[in-house]
């Protein structure tokens, strides 16, 4: 069975909120090492992989592979229920029809307790090769989010140039042309505003920018943000979670027609 | 102009 107490609840609902308008059903697949999660968009674009370590949650218990199939919208309406220092626990049997979803408040004078039905999820796992980028750039996620907004105003897709100058983001519309160039930043006393670009060789990409503006939601979650590039591969665009858990998204780049 | 290309000829079933 399952059994994962989560101090830090709202962490569960901010994943849920930055990927429930990409992946709708999913299964949180559940082992000893942690909740883990893999979805690709109904289009065939975009991946999430999201990883909930053990570590992550106090206790943490899972004997066997249990796979949660959660109805996202579902999940949400339960997570709705949820107070910021609530913890939560997660809890199912090795082959749950239902997950069972306690918050209890800090002060213990309040428990919440809903069962969410589960469903059976046949999904393909994908093999996501290990990648040496030639870029990696980490930057404030407020930043990222505000580019890509920022230019989703302008034009659908967004060109993303890594060179030894920085890293160019830039759009071509209707109404005319955008870019923004950030170049590398060290701030001694505010580290979260740095902006670190390592590059082994340069790199140019053209994305989707509808689909960049949505990995943004997953903002709240971390105030950095890492973005890994190589030429004519899908981009990784990572959130750390707590401790060495994370949020990711893979999205295919557009090529010439 | 330019063609989106999808995950799976990326990333491929375990």
């Amino acid at each position: 069975m399952l059994e994962a107490r989560l101090s830090q609840s709202m962490v569960l609902k901010k994943v849920v909120d930055a990927i429930k308008d990409l992946v709708q059903d999913c299964n949180f697949d559940c082992n000893d090492s942690g909740i883990a999660l893999q979805a690709m968009d109904n289009s065939h674009v975009a991946l999430v992989s999201m990883l909930l370590k053990a570590e992550s949650f106090e206790p943490y218990r899972c004997d066997r592979n249990i796979a949660l199939g959660v109805n996202l919208v579902s999940l949400t309406k339960v997570l709705r229920a949820l107070q910021n220092d609530d913890l939560v626990t997660l809890k199912a049997d090795d082959a749950p029809d239902s997950l069972n979803i306690t918050f209890e408040s800090s002060t213990a004078d309040r428990i919440s307790e809903y069962d969410l039905k589960l469903m059976d999820i046949d999904q393909e796992h994908l093999g996501i090769p290990d990648t040496e980028y030639a870029a990696t750039v980490t930057m404030p996620s407020t930043e990222f989010k505000r580019i890509c907004t920022d230019l989703q105003a302008m034009s659908e897709s967004v060109t993303i140039e890594a060179t030894k100058d920085g890293i160019k983001f830039s759009c071509a519309g209707d109404i005319g042309n955008g870019a923004v160039t950030l170049r590398n930043y060290q701030n001694v006393e505010k580290e979260h505003l740095n902006v670190d670009i390592e590059l082994t060789e340069p790199v140019s990409l053209t994305f989707s920018l509808k689909y960049l503006v949505n990995f943004c939601k997953a903002q709240p979650l971390s105030d950095r943000v890492k973005i890994c590039l190589s030429n004519e591969v899908p981009l990784l665009v990572e959130y750390l979670i707590t401790g060495t858990s994370y949020l990711r998204f893979y999205l295919a780049p557009k090529v010439r027609d | 102009g330019k063609k989106q290309q999808s995950l799976t000829s990326f990333f491929t079933p375990k």
